[in-house]
């Protein structure tokens, strides 16, 4: 699964997720990434979101949304809904699952509860990061 | 006005090592890194954050070192079904598509279900058909197929037989 989130100078979230889904997947099946709240999210105010894991595990949890609810009705920061849902909520299922996200003032997170995630961000900074395990 | 930012994944797992060579993990570092590129290009232009995750999801779908586009896993038939969608956060409106076959690039796909159909999900046949119709590029199934994916589906199938199947690795099931 790949995905992409963004804050542009207008103020403005986007989310973005593709995926193949994974090895020998039963024919017809879907998964979390093309289903909105689950796999992939945004909301101009609040956060934009795209998820890679058990996409069955994320579609039950509504996971893209869960993140932006627990910001918007539970008035956590970015890092606390995202931590909460990928350490919490995903590693209590024994699942292996992560994210990334961006708030409405840019700032990014990109928790996983996996040995590594391919990832990358260019923070208000404007400073390239690339990272594929844990360190 | 805000300061941009862009953030890409390229999926979680195991990342053995044996699975890839230090070769591999430096094109798929370069990889993500043109991602990135091609989002920033956008923002720092001026340009839509939704512009900017579509360019930067383009980028890993023609990259076989990501589960999607060119290098996604294949289904249990050898065949790939792809799935994608895309989110405006300024206006909620959000477009997908789902066992798609044929668009080169998903995402463009589902960004093609927001701007130009009054859906939010299309699926199989009718989704590749819909974004033919609206001019993006179609490819043979083939296309999305590189031979670490069937390598990975015969020792899956392999375990399958042998009655193994629930001692299978995350990285034999997801890569």
């Amino acid at each position: 699964t790949v995905g992409a989130v963004a804050l542009d100078r207008q103020g403005d979230l986007a989310a973005a997720t593709s995926t193949g889904g994974f090895n020998n997947k039963p024919a017809g099946r879907v998964g979390d990434t093309p289903i909105v709240g689950a796999g992939t999210y945004a909301r101009n105010g609040v956060c934009a979101v795209s998820c890679t894991g058990q996409g069955e595990v994320f579609m039950r949890r509504v996971a893209a949304y869960d993140v932006a609810a627990r910001m918007s009705y539970g008035g956590q920061t970015l890092r606390q809904a995202t931590d909460t849902l990928v350490f919490d909520v995903m590693s209590g299922h024994k699942i292996g699952a992560g994210l990334i996200a961006i708030d409405a003032f840019g700032q990014v997170c990109a928790p996983f509860n996996t040995l590594g995630m391919a990832r990358g961000w260019i923070g208000t900074d404007g400073v390239l990061n690339v990272a594929t395990h844990k360190d | 006005m805000s300061l941009p930012a862009i953030a890409i994944h390229g999926g979680c797992g195991t990342l053995a090592a044996n699975l890839q060579s230090e070769a591999d993990w430096a094109q798929t570092r370069a990889h993500l890194e043109a991602a990135l590129r091609a989002g920033w290009k956008i923002l720092t232009a001026g340009g839509s954050a939704l512009d900017a995750v579509e360019a930067a999801v383009v980028v890993l779908e023609d990259s076989p070192h990501f589960n999607a586009g060119h290098g996604a896993a294949l289904t249990e038939q050898s065949v790939h079904e792809l799935d994608a969608s895309i989110m405006d956060g300024a206006t909620l409106a959000a477009g997908g598509v789902c066992t798609v076959r044929a668009i080169r690039n998903p995402i463009r796909a589902a960004r093609a279900v927001m701007d130009q159909s009054d859906c939010v999900l299309l699926s199989g046949d009718a989704a590749d058909a819909f974004a033919r119709s609206k001019g993006l590029p179609t490819v043979a199934n083939g296309y999305f197929t590189t031979e670490r994916r069937v390598q990975a589906l015969a020792s899956l199938k392999a375990r399958a037989a042998r009655g193994t199947i629930g001692l299978a690795s995350e990285a034999e099931r997801h890569g």
